[in-house]
């Protein structure tokens, strides 16, 4: 498009680009945008789908880090700052745990990381997991906190690793964002192991209580509603493209 | 003796856009000599042409721009030429063969960002630094 093209040099033939070529010529542009290339989707194309949490938060991103973002007041995000690779993850398996003579409650949720960049700088990762008003717990403070499920054990419970605690009212509502930055130091380490995060909620007097009672939506809400995780990078200097 | 003073050609004076606004209004700036002078064009690079909206969630395509035109002398300020550039151009008017002229090329770039699914149907955004050109100059 645009104004008019650049005039080719005197007695340069200019013909149109066979298709063969032309795939080429795709293929590099991809390969300077370090687009990864037509992914072949598992569903039928996500685009046709009804949009989910994760594409319209990554889209509200979008439009903050394009700079567009002004009429909302700046990126919906903190995190944003410094990143220029934002990845969502949504591909989760749910749990739901209840040791019953303990009464203790938990949801798990397991990412599979082997999409993660290896080698580029996490500068933050969010968990974020919508909260409907409680009908169950009135006029009570609830205590939420995650942890990251570091190696389970057959015989006893996992080793868990503290990342983050959030406090509220039972009858708040709106998207809970938990900072789980401080489990992507074991990512480097474990690029192929999947992330287990596991997260608790309890009362002020230290009862556990099943998060769906405390209105905490999992991976059976409404798409728009759906838990997923958000990782912000840092992507290294590019590395020097070898001449195609 | 003293020659006649020989009348002194008026001094050209390149009405050049100034480096601030964006060319485009100034389609038909022609230096001294009719050429285009060095200024930023259009170019877009459509997502949809290149049919990749299938996966690529925004935007449709970017406006990338390209540096053309002429790096002749004299040059102004207004052609956000260097020093040397301008070194270079009176070398070159010394010596054509040896020197050639300073090139028209990109003096500012930003970024432009994409967003995407991947294979896992996640969804990525990238921001790709140097990839829209905001200004043209002589180098």
């Amino acid at each position: 498009g645009g104004g008019p093209g650049p005039r080719p040099p005197r007695g340069c033939l200019q013909r149109r680009l066979g298709p063969r070529e032309r795939r080429d010529m795709q293929r590099e542009i991809l390969a300077v945008l370090g687009l990864p290339g037509r992914p072949r989707p598992r569903a039928p194309p996500a685009a046709a789908r009804l949009p989910a949490s994760a594409p319209l938060f990554m889209l509200d991103l979008y439009h903050a880090m394009a700079g567009d973002g002004d009429e909302d007041g700046g990126p919906p995000t903190r995190s944003l700052g410094r990143a220029d690779l934002v990845m969502s993850f949504v591909n989760m398996v749910e749990h739901n745990q209840a040791l019953g003579h303990q009464e203790l409650h938990w949801k798990e949720f397991r990412f599979d990381l082997t999409q993660i960049p290896v080698g580029e700088e996490v500068t933050a990762a969010e968990f974020r997991i919508y909260k409907l008003p409680s009908t169950h717990l009135l006029n009570r403070t609830l205590h939420i906190s995650m942890f990251e499920v570091v190696r389970e054990q057959s015989n006893r419970e996992s080793d868990l690793f503290f990342l983050d605690l959030q406090t509220l009212r039972a009858e708040d509502e709106g998207w809970l964002v938990l900072d789980v930055t401080a489990a992507s130091d074991h990512w480097s380490l474990n690029p192929n192991k999947d992330l287990g995060l596991r997260l608790y909620v309890e009362t002020e007097d230290g009862r556990s209580v099943d998060p769906g009672l405390a209105g905490l939506l999992g991976r059976q809400a409404p798409r728009s509603k759906q838990p997923f995780m958000v990782t912000f990078f840092r992507v290294g200097p590019s590395p020097v493209r070898a001449p195609r | 003796a003293a020659r006649p003073l020989k009348r002194r050609p008026p001094k050209k004076t390149n009405e050049l856009p100034h480096p601030h606004k964006l060319p485009g209004i100034f389609d038909d700036v022609h230096g001294s000599d009719g050429q285009h002078v060095c200024r930023r064009h259009k170019l877009y690079v459509s997502f949809q042409d290149l049919g990749w909206l299938d996966w690529v969630i925004a935007p449709q395509g970017y406006s990338a721009y390209y540096c053309d035109g002429e790096c002749s002398f004299p040059l102004d300020s207004c052609m956000n030429a260097t020093n040397h550039a301008i070194l270079q151009s009176l070398v070159h008017l010394m010596k054509p063969d040896a020197v050639p002229k300073a090139c028209c090329a990109p003096t500012k770039l930003s970024a432009t960002s994409v967003l995407y699914y991947d294979s896992s149907n996640n969804v990525i955004l990238r921001k790709h630094r140097n990839m829209v050109v905001r200004a043209c100059g002589c180098h």
